[in-house]
């Protein structure tokens, strides 16, 4: 375990936590993709089905018990707890558009034709892009709070920061698996627009909000 | 058969 992916792994940990208490704290899920947390909850859940069949260390299950307990916390608290202030009619992104080609991608690019493998990749996939209905949103709102924006940031630095841990990997251990290399690639691609509006904008105090 | 490596990350 190097610097990067331990920093990447808390930074992925400090942006499910600060999405769940903002929405516990103001009791609203306003501005938040439904459809974005289901599909991690998906993402979570396909990934770590290695959690019943081998070990690698207590950091890594526990990580994965955390993420996977946060995700489905997070579609509990905005389809049924906070149900109310939930913005369906602004969260239209259609993910079969996601689910779809990724699920088909995943059969045919693939380490290992195996059920475990190619639920490993499907989610390796479906995670690059599963952010897409919640910047959609948001550039359908025009705007996000800035706690929100902050919970995007620190999601899109956790894949960021696993690039340069592929980058230490491959150096040091000789090491790289191209099909996380290349979804990690375009799942960071994703976020450098956001990247921009963040550095320019909330960092400086303003609320994040997209010219008309 | 050994699991590839990266399946030992988040």
């Amino acid at each position: 375990m190097n610097i990067f992916r331990f920093l990447g792994d808390l930074s992925h940990l400090i942006a499910i936590v600060i999405l769940l208490l903002k929405i516990w704290k103001s009791r609203s899920c306003a501005g938040i993709s439904g459809k974005s947390q289901a599909l991690f909850a998906v993402v979570f859940t396909t990934r770590y089905l290695d959690l019943f069949t081998n070990f690698i260390s207590f950091y890594n299950t526990g990580m994965k018990v955390v993420y996977i307990a946060c995700s489905y916390a997070m579609v509990w608290m905005i389809y049924s707890k906070f149900k109310a202030t939930y913005d369906g009619n602004h969260d239209t992104f259609r993910v079969e558009f996601l689910v779809a080609p990724t699920a088909i991608l995943a059969f045919l690019v693939n380490h290992d034709f195996t059920p475990l493998e190619i639920l490993w990749t499907f989610s390796i996939y479906l995670e690059s892009v599963a952010i897409l209905p919640q910047l959609f949103m948001v550039s359908k709102t025009g705007e996000a709070e800035t706690i929100t924006s902050h919970y995007l940031f620190a999601l899109g630095v956790y894949r960021t920061l696993y690039l340069f841990n592929w980058i230490w990997r491959y150096q040091f251990e000789g090491f790289f698996d191209l099909i996380a290399i290349v979804a990690g690639l375009v799942q960071t691609i994703l976020y450098c627009d956001f990247f921009y509006l963040y550095i320019t904008k909330v960092l400086k105090g303003k609320k994040l909000s997209l010219p008309a | 058969q050994e699991p590839n490596k990266t399946h030992d990350e988040l």
